[in-house]
């Protein structure tokens, strides 16, 4: 599910 | 995951190696900004506030503890530790930094991508993130010559968000949807704090001189 939270960095 | 982000956390991570090295090798932590460790701890533990709740990958959950684990090691053993604490500038370390706190929260009320609570903690610690160094680099002006590994640490620390604008600029051209003006925008003032001692340091790395900040 894409997240709705979509921060994949750091 | 590019190249230039993966060189970004590298060199953040060789930042933090570097300082804990400094403060484990000589047992002090003189020239370090405790004002300034204390916000890089806000900033990873308002970000990473995912770390339980959504997983990425074994890489970006490793990273994430390692990052909160080291700033809250570090801030401890400054405050805590017998040896170490000592040796900690306070007179020197006087930047008001619940300035930067308040200003940055206040600015991540108003500027936000989502208006949900961990988007808004997020935009906060990106912002906070971007001013976080200026403590320290007060602290060095202040206290004239920089050892050796405080300056490569700052330098390292400096050096990874300019990665990470090389990974924006990469992601906005390869994917179709990236954008990330909140990170791009604050990654790129962050950057610019640093540009007065990338400027020093390198003078003092081409004269084979010691780093001195003018006051």
């Amino acid at each position: 599910a894409a997240a709705s939270f979509d921060k994949d960095e750091l | 995951m590019n190249i230039f982000r993966l060189a970004g956390d590298m060199t953040h991570l060789i930042s933090i190696l570097v300082l804990l090295l400094k403060i484990y090798a000589t047992k002090s932590c003189s020239g370090i900004s405790l004002k300034t460790q204390e916000l890089y701890a806000l900033v990873f533990l308002t970000r990473y506030l995912d770390l339980l709740t959504d997983f990425i990958s074994i890489y970006n959950t490793v990273m994430k503890l390692v990052f909160i684990g080291s700033s809250l090691a570090i801030v401890w053993c400054m405050r805590r530790h017998r040896v170490v604490r000592r040796s900690y500038d306070k007179e020197l370390d006087t930047f008001r930094h619940y300035f930067l706190i308040a200003a940055t929260f206040a600015l991540a009320v108003l500027v936000y991508e989502k208006f949900t609570f961990r988007e808004i903690l997020w935009a906060f610690s990106i912002y906070l993130e971007a001013v976080a160094i200026l403590p320290q680099l007060v602290m060095l002006q202040r206290s004239g010559n920089v050892d050796n590994l405080t300056g490569k640490y700052v330098f390292f620390l400096g050096a990874y968000r300019a990665f990470y604008i090389l990974n924006w600029i990469y992601r906005y051209f390869t994917e179709a949807r990236f954008t990330r003006w909140i990170a791009c925008v604050s990654g790129l003032v962050q950057t610019a704090l640093y540009a007065d001692f990338f400027y020093y340091y390198f003078i003092s790395w081409k004269n084979n001189a010691k780093l001195k900040l003018p006051a």
